[in-house]
C-alpha cells in the first residue's frame, strides 16, 4: 500500500458518498446517468467475484463489498425508489451501452492473462470500467451546465483514476516483480477520458468561486 | 524480468 493508492481509494469512496448524498438528500437523480451507474455495478460484480476465493487483505475485501453495495444501492434508488425514479430522464440518458458492453466482452475473451474463465471476466471488467463514465460525460455534455455536486462527483472519480496512475508508476519503480499491462492500458484510456472535464472543472472553480461547470 | 502482479488492487 502506498499513499497514491490509498488516496485513490479514498477519492473513489468520496465519489460514492457525494453521489449517495446528492440523490438521497437532494431527492433527485437529475443529471446523473443511470447507464453509467449500471455499468459500474456490472464492473464491480464481475471483478469482485473472486471475493469467494481470493484474499489479499481485509482492507481489499471490505472495500470490494462496499463498492458492490454502494453501486447497487445507487442503481436501486434511481431505478425503483420514489421520488428519485421520476427524476431520471431516459430520453436524455440514452447512451447505447450495449455498444460498450459487447466490445468489452469480446476484448475480455481475446485479451486476458491466462485464458481461464475468471481472467476473461476480470479483463472484461477492467475494459468496461475504462469506458463506463462515457454515458455520464455524454449526459453532462447534452445538458451544457453541470450542477455543483455532480461536477464534484465526476471530479472525485477522475482524481481516483489519476492517483491510481501514480500508484502504478510508484509500484513499478519500487517493487522487484510488478507488471499489470492490461490494467495500465485500460487505466490510461480511462484517465484520458477525464481530461476535457477537468479542464472545464478547473475553469469554473478557479479563484475559489463555486460556479456550475459549463460545457461547450 | 518482471511478472504480472497478483490481484491485490481494487
Amino acid at each position: 500500500m502506498n499513499i497514491f493508492r490509498f488516496l485513490g481509494d479514498m477519492s473513489h469512496i468520496l465519489s460514492f458518498v457525494i453521489l449517495l448524498l446528492k440523490i438521497t438528500q437532494g431527492k433527485s437523480a437529475a443529471g446523473i446517468s443511470l447507464r453509467t451507474q449500471e455499468l459500474y455495478m456490472i464492473v464491480f460484480c464481475s471483478r469482485y467475484l473472486d471475493l469467494f476465493w481470493n484474499f489479499s487483505s481485509l482492507y481489499n475485501s471490505f472495500l470490494k463489498v462496499v463498492f458492490i453495495a454502494c453501486s447497487s444501492a445507487i442503481v436501486y434508488i434511481i431505478r425503483f425508489k420514489s421520488p428519485q425514479k421520476d427524476t431520471w430522464n431516459p430520453e436524455l440518458d440514452n447512451f447505447p451501452i450495449q455498444y460498450l458492453i459487447g466490445p468489452c466482452a469480446v476484448a475480455g475473451l481475446l485479451i486476458n492473462q491466462d485464458w481461464t474463465p475468471f481472467e476473461m471476466i476480470w479483463a472484461f471488467s477492467i475494459y468496461l470500467e475504462a469506458v463506463a463514465i462515457l454515458p455520464q460525460l455524454f449526459l453532462l455534455q447534452k445538458q451544457g451546465e453541470v450542477e455543483n455536486l455532480t461536477s464534484h462527483y465526476v471530479a472525485a472519480l477522475g482524481a481516483y483514476r489519476g492517483l491510481y496512475l501514480m500508484n502504478w508508476v510508484y509500484r513499478y519503480f519500487t517493487e522487484d516483480d510488478y507488471l499489470q499491462r492490461i490494467v495500465w492500458f485500460a487505466g490510461t484510456v480511462q484517465t484520458g477520458l477525464y481530461i476535457d472535464f477537468f479542464y472545464h472543472y478547473y475553469q469554473s472553480k478557479r479563484g475559489g468561486l463555486s460556479r456550475p461547470v459549463k460545457l461547450p | 524480468q518482471k511478472n504480472e502482479a497478483p490481484k491485490d488492487e481494487l
